[in-house]
C-alpha cells in the first residue's frame, strides 16, 4: 500500500476534515 | 396592516442565484438551508455560523481543538469576518458535492494544506499537519517515523526538488492517488433533500 506512507493520506483521515459529521443528526 | 413577524435572519434570499452558481438544485439549496439553520442556531440563533457552532456540529463538543476544523472554517469564511453566512456555507459545500468539478476539489484541498497561504506547501507545514493529525487521533509515532513519512511524500510529490509542493505538483500527486481527495467529497450532499425534507414547507418554488 504505497499510500499508507503518504503524509497526505494520513492527514486526510483527520477528524477535523470529516465534514460528514455536519450532516449527522 | 403590518407584518408582525420577527425580522428573519439574513439567509435564504434568493435560492435561484445560489442554484445557478453552485452544483445544487433549488430544492437542494433549500434543503441545505435547513441544515444551516440547525447548525447556526446551536449557540446563538442569529442566522450565522460562528466557529464554536461549526466545531459543535463537527465534533458534537465545543471543547475539541482541531487545526483542520479551524482551517476548513477559515476557508469557508470567504468574507474573513469570523462568521459564516448561508451564502458562504453553500458555496463552500458545493465543492464537496459528488458532482463538483474535480479541479475545484483539487484547488480547495491545495488551499487547505497551504497553511500559510504562500502558494505552495512547505515541508514544515506538512510536518505540522501530520503531528496535528496524530495528536487529534491519539496516535503516537516517533519523530523519526514522521520524518521518514514526510521524506517519502516529498520524494514523490516534489518533482521539481525545491523542497515545496506547488499547485501543479499537488495536482499531479492527487491525479496519481485519487484517494487523497476522498475527504473532498461528501456523499451526504447527494441526498440532502431526503435528509432535510422539511425544506418543502418553506420552499419558494414549485417543484415541477
Amino acid at each position: 500500500k504505497p499510500e499508507s506512507m503518504n503524509a497526505f493520506a494520513l492527514i486526510s483521515r483527520s477528524q477535523g476534515f470529516n465534514l460528514g459529521n455536519l450532516f449527522e443528526k | 396592516c403590518c407584518d408582525l413577524e420577527l425580522p428573519q435572519p439574513k439567509g435564504l434570499e434568493d435560492p435561484q442565484v445560489l442554484a445557478r452558481e453552485t452544483v445544487f438544485s433549488v430544492s437542494e439549496v433549500e434543503a441545505l438551508y435547513e441544515l444551516f439553520k440547525k447548525i447556526s442556531s446551536a449557540v446563538i440563533d442569529d442566522g450565522l455560523i460562528n466557529k464554536e457552532e461549526f466545531q459543535l456540529a463537527l465534533f458534537k463538543t465545543n471543547k475539541k481543538e482541531s487545526l483542520f476544523a479551524d482551517r476548513v472554517f477559515d476557508l469557508f469564511d470567504t468574507k474573513h469576518n469570523g462568521i459564516l453566512g448561508f451564502d458562504e456555507f453553500a458555496r463552500a459545500l458545493s465543492v464537496f458535492h459528488p458532482s463538483a468539478p474535480p479541479d475545484e476539489k483539487i484547488d480547495f484541498s491545495f488551499q487547505l494544506y497551504d497553511l500559510k497561504q504562500q502558494g505552495y506547501i512547505e515541508r514544515q507545514e506538512v510536518k505540522q499537519m501530520v503531528v496535528a493529525t496524530l495528536a487529534e487521533s491519539g496516535m503516537n509515532l516517533s519523530d523519526e517515523v514522521v520524518e521518514s513519512i514526510i521524506d517519502k511524500t516529498f520524494e514523490e510529490a516534489d518533482t521539481k526538488h525545491d523542497g515545496k509542493i506547488d499547485k501543479e505538483e499537488w495536482r499531479n500527486l492527487v491525479l496519481r492517488h485519487p484517494s487523497l481527495l476522498k475527504n473532498m467529497t461528501l456523499q451526504y450532499l447527494k441526498d440532502i433533500t431526503t435528509t432535510f425534507p422539511s425544506f418543502v414547507f418553506h420552499s419558494q418554488v414549485d417543484d415541477t
